[in-house]
């Protein structure tokens, strides 16, 4: 329904620009409803007015994402770097989840393309969302796939995945002393 | 409703029969390239319901059945388990109140799928039931597959509605 | 024309076997011309026969690529995990590099997928391709993107780019010794 | 044919006038997220004649002019120039055979493009005949761009052909 989806939406762009300002220590975000282009006509007598068209239904309107990293001004999105993109994503899915949280949450290696001081952010973003849950009753499981040394100390619990037997793959306890050489419990994972 | 254990068997490239506990908190899963971390992500979006066998990255749901490896041959067929605790008053079994749930699917090579609600056979309008207005639905923003992470950016503005009508 | 297709095709098949194999210690790869499905008519009896189609040709086929990871026994590419389908990719590309050198060669976080021991893989690769080329008068030059430490520490030679005022770039020199504390050169390098 | 130089001047977020020199074997571009890694490689596509402003990241081709930011305003032309040596016996200048040319583009903003060979305007069409049969042409594999090394992998049959084609 219309008012249902039009309080999500002012929560989510609240969360948003707060969560996109934490993630990049400033700048500015926003959400907006796409509105249609506006529409010129040329009267009989040759004269152009440009006039608003009708507002788009709420139901119906885009999503546009403004994302404007510290001291920067790019003209549209597509003009952030990956990692940007990234941390810009990892804000939006954030704010949605802050609006209404699912009793889980799984990322797949969400990190790849983050440098080494923003793995740090993302990861203390994660355990703030963690801290807020609990005693909330709010989900507060994270589960996230990685190859970042940082993520891995960072975790409450390791998982390792391998393969002794090439195709087949199976589950090996890895203890936290062994994550400070990173390089080594992956290598001792490899088959 | 939480996470509480991951039970497969044939799925993928976990062949055996293989328990994942779940804990609270950031739970990390490592290991070297193509050793199966993205099969357990997979596994779960399994489990919840997830009908694409492309999200999958298969092209036919038979996909996921372990189809053999240099030291074994293909299995016949793929299970899957999710036990998740603390769901409040949702599922009434037997007319008792239960704190626990076991969510299974499984799949056979001629394509039927089955879906199981503590060890019961039932529909899968069952499982999406359980998981109603909880945010794991369609799984639009409680699960993130590798490399999809830039995806909300790039699709087009009104696909990206689909990531708050899902929270609405 | 035809026959120089057949003969490039020929040969970015031949190195694209081996080079895959090398990239994964074993394995099996190839690189198949598309073939037509075969054609199923009913007879007027009811009989059900399936002929061979003409075959494509061979300027119009599209391109199939087999790759199977040592032990492994994938049905389509897209079972392939992240780092699989990055090296799998990596092996194509060198393989039409071999066959025909360009000049220089860039590659934007190639890397970043990869786990430790695929990141050495692949510095090697790098590496031996250069000594290849050098003296040959091909193309030997690399330049490669990368947030691993690993690459930066096998290059011949380091840039690095920061933002001291935001939103504008400048270059600042690196030395190798401060890669080995990365964490730290990518955070000095930070504004 | 090697590159010896690459000079910005305008172009994306490198407003100042910038010089990389290149050297032989591997050469390794670092810096945090955002710092303009990428925008190196996409000056060099544009220098060697890329046409489509979607490929540099943006809507309209004097997208790639520096826009500005907190302290600066944005600025009316970028300018690239690439230096490459050991070209043989490709080009003649003036009469007589240089081993080294310098490719200038330039952009102003009412969206005019022009091109210089060692300082002396000429058409594209003169820029891509220097590259012709060297690989460096589309840049089909010369250049791999950030998040496409799975591209091929992922696109359609038909599509994979343009890589052997480019090296045919
Ligand atoms: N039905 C199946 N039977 C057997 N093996 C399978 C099946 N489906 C996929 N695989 C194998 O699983 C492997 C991929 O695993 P997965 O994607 O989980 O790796 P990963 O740990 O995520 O690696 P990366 O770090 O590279 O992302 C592939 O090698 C593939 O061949
Ligand atoms: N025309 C322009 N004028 C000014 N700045 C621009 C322009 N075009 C792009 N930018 C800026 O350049 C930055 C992106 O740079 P780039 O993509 O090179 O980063 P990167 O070093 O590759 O980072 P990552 O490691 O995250 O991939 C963005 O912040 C963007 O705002
Ligand atoms: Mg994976
Ligand atoms: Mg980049």
């Amino acid at each position: 329904s219309r008012a249902l989806f039009q309080t999500t939406f002012r929560e989510v762009r609240k969360n948003f620009q707060e969560l996109f300002r934490k993630l990049f220590g400033g700048g500015r975000a926003d959400l907006v409803l796409e509105q249609p282009e506006a529409i010129t006509e040329t009267t009989p007598e040759g004269e152009v007015i440009t006039r608003k068209a009708e507002p788009l239904d709420i139901l119906e309107a885009g999503l546009e994402i403004v994302a404007q990293p510290p001291g920067k001004n790019p003209k549209i999105i597509t003009q952030l770097s990956g990692g940007e993109k990234a941390l810009t994503a990892i804000a939006l899915l954030f704010a949605v989840y802050q609006t209404k949280p699912s009793p889980f949450c799984i990322l797949d290696e969400v990190d790849a393309p983050l440098d080494e001081a923003n793995v740090d952010v993302y990861c203390s973003m994660l355990r703030e969302f963690v801290r807020g849950a609990a005693g909330s009753g709010l989900g507060s499981q994270f589960i996230v796939v990685t190859h970042k040394k940082r993520t891995m100390q960072r975790a409450d619990a390791i998982y390792g995945v391998t393969q002794n037997e090439p195709g087949v793959s199976t589950k090996i306890s890895v203890k936290f002393e062994e994550v400070g050489k990173l390089g080594d419990s992956e290598r001792e994972l490899a088959p | 409703m939480r996470l509480k254990r991951l039970e497969t068997f044939g799925f993928k490239s976990f062949a055996d029969r293989m328990t994942f506990d779940f804990e609270d908190g950031i739970t990390a899963v490592i290991g070297p390239n193509g050793c199966g971390k993205s099969n357990i992500v997979d596994a779960i979006k399994w489990v919840i319901g997830e009908q694409s066998a492309k999200a999958l990255r298969g092209e036919d749901m038979t996909d996921v059945i372990f189809n053999g490896c240099a030291t074994r041959r293909g299995m016949a067929l793929a299970e899957v388990s999710l036990v998740l605790d603390q769901i409040g008053d949702r599922i009434k079994l037997d007319g008792n109140l239960s704190d626990e749930v076991a969510i299974t699917r499984r799949l056979t090579r001629d394509g039927t799928s089955s879906y199981f609600l503590n060890g019961k056979i039932c529909r899968l309008k069952d499982i999406k039931e359980l998981f109603m207005d909880t945010g794991v639905g369609t799984a639009a923003y409680s699960v993130i597959e590798q490399g999809r992470v830039g995806f909300i950016l790039e699709s087009n503005t009104k696909d990206r509605r689909i990531i708050l009508e899902e929270a609405a």
